[in-house]
């Protein structure tokens, strides 16, 4: 497990210092404002009430050793932008920063932000491209135009087992999982010899034009 | 494609219209900001200043037809509430809500709301464990304790085929890609004749206990 500090404790911060602490992390949390911080004493290894803007106050706390610093401080730009500049001349090697926009995002890259975070927006597009689609109950973005996406069986394929349905073979789709919609289970990796059955869904990974192909059989 | 409407347009709903816009959809805009809305005129089909708590104003824009509305209207959560009871009694079948915290979310689906949406907790709770397991260079959640998960190739199977390395059978991980860490380059959905090398990076899909089995090896 690691070190971590968290700068900034809104609903991303708060968040992200308790998630760390779950998984068994040393967390550091700071805020300016007190009453934030005493909510969170119970849920890291140790809560600070303090301006991160001063650059002695950093010092004071030891963050050479940390493994990340992530700063989450509101809408006043200039605050990330200084506190990113001081832990960057105190040597902190990784520093995740939530930037409000594409501009703030590229003046903490300057600064050396090592890792930005646009929770709004990546949520947004991911919510369109659910919404727009209703076959992608959900889907995941993995590398370029590859994609994780849920699949209706189609009537052609209602009686064959996975492995003479040669999905990989004919249709470029791994598939990843089964699920019967009406009990709602899922077979996650499931075995070669399954019966694949009408108002089942295929979880595939495939190319967005495979996926489309084999939605429109 | 379909027909959607998106009130508020904060940077959540600004980017949400833009992007279901941008995937072919007919967008009817909304916010009560007038200069925002101007600025929205070339990304959506229809661009409208209004307040939307006001009902008689809701009505008009005959919204009955629509696969769904997108509400993200800021931190005064009774004007969500009241906006989405309001189509909730208009027929709208689908309405997606950004909220601010758990008890904002229950609330909301109280009144009617079909999909709640927490962008800042679930951006900070995805942080955290990418940042805390630095292998996992980018996981994705699947279905309860299954994620796909970027593992380094483990020195006894350094020079084997995927297909002798058997990994489904005996390490109940299914491959998805293999990375070359030197060159960047990502083979999806690789041959079973691959010869895995030290210093590639296999994408499993598997149970977290048998991707920290494989990891230890
Ligand atoms: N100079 C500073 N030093 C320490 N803490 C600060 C400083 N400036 C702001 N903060 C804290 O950062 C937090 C910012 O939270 P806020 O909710 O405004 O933004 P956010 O976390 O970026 O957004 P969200 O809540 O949507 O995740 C507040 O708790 C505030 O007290
Ligand atoms: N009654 C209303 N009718 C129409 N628009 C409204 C109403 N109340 C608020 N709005 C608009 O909703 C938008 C809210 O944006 P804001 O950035 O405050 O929040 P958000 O979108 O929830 O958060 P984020 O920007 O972090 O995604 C503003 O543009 C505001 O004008």
């Amino acid at each position: 497990s690691g070190k971590f500090c968290v700068i900034g404790l809104g609903n991303f911060g708060s968040h992200c210092a308790r998630e760390l602490f779950e998984l068994g992390n040393d967390v550091i949390a700071l805020d300016k404002n007190r009453s934030v911080v005493n909510n969170m004493r119970d849920f890291v290894s140790q809560a600070i009430v303090a301006d991160a803007t001063k650059k002695d106050m950093l010092e004071s706390i030891e963050l050479e050793d940390v493994d990340a610093v992530i700063i989450s401080v509101g809408s006043n730009i200039s605050t990330s932008i200084l506190v990113t500049l001081y832990l960057k001349e105190l040597g902190v090697k990784e520093i995740v920063v939530k930037a409000l926009d594409d501009d703030h995002g590229r003046i903490l890259n300057q600064v050396g932000a090592t890792r930005i975070i646009f929770p709004e927006k990546d949520m947004a597009i991911k919510t369109a491209q659910v919404l727009s689609d209703p076959n992608l109950t959900d889907f995941i973005p993995l590398y370029g135009d590859y994609l994780v996406a849920e699949v209706p069986i189609p009537d052609q394929l209602d009686g064959t087992s996975l492995e003479d349905a040669r999905l990989k073979r004919d249709y470029s789709l791994q598939v990843l999982a089964i699920k019967d919609e009406n009990s709602g289970v899922t077979d996650i990796s499931p075995d070669p010899e399954h019966i694949l059955r009408k108002g089942e869904l295929l979880t595939v990974l495939g190319r967005q034009e495979d996926v489309d192909r084999f939605r429109n059989l």
